[in-house]
């Protein structure tokens, strides 16, 4: 394992320690979209489905466990937690499960690298986790003050996306077999979708001025 | 082979 993708995954387990940290801490989700997290969710479930039959190293088996775990409680403090599913804007966070998840389940149909169950799901996980984070965009437009820990929430996710494709180009320069187009685009697209995000975020930062993201 | 590459990551 290199180093881009050891710090694009602790950035990733960064922003769940933040978003955990926020609810705990705050007794708040106000501008976490459910639709996001439960997506996540079931993004983790349908990848990591290989813990049952393939084991690749101790790490990778505590992280997939780590992420279902941490999402499962996510959604369960938002949705059942007395104090904290008050704070959830539900009227705000209106985004369709069916538009994300059946252009993917469609596209994993289509587009594999081989017809089996298990790859099936697990190529659409890939192409769900690439659009998973589109309802808390939309959320975070329509919120007038975002606060700090959402903010550096979707600012950690998107970092580790970002080092996940440093990963993947000194991958391919260091592996002579290392080529997964499939997995590349889906990654370059997700990164993409933060790239507006990231504008507003640093210029907030720069100011010194809360973060809102023009409607 | 290629298989087991793509699923080494998180």
């Amino acid at each position: 394992m290199n180093l881009f993708r050891l710090a694009g995954d602790m950035s990733h387990l960064l922003s769940v320690c933040v978003l955990l940290l926020k609810i705990r801490a705050t007794k708040s989700c106000r501008g976490i979209s459910l639709k996001t997290q439960e997506l996540y969710a079931l993004v983790f479930v349908t990848r990591y489905l290989d813990l049952f039959y393939s084991y690749i190293s101790l790490y990778n088996s505590i992280m997939k466990v780590t992420f279902i775990a941490t999402a499962v409680s996510i959604i369960r403090y938002m949705r059942f937690d007395k104090v904290v599913k008050q704070t959830y804007d539900k009227e705000q966070d209106t985004f369709r499960y069916a538009f994300l998840v059946a252009p993917c389940l469609v596209l994993a149909l289509v587009l594999n690298h081989r017809f089996t169950f298990t790859e099936v799901l697990w190529t659409f996980s890939i192409y769900l986790e690439a659009v998973a984070i589109l309802p808390q965009l939309v959320l975070m437009q329509r919120t007038q003050n975002i606060d700090n820990l959402t903010a550096n929430y979707v600012a950690l996710l998107g970092a580790y996306r970002g080092l996940y494709i440093v990963n993947w180009i000194y991958r391919y320069f260091t592996e002579p077999h290392y080529r997964q187009w499939l997995v590349w685009i889906s990654g370059v697209v997700q990164t993409a979708l933060y790239a507006d995000f990231f504008y507003f975020y640093t210029k907030a930062w720069k100011h010194n001025t809360r973060l809102q993201l023009p409607a | 082979q290629r298989r087991q590459l793509a699923h080494d990551e998180l």
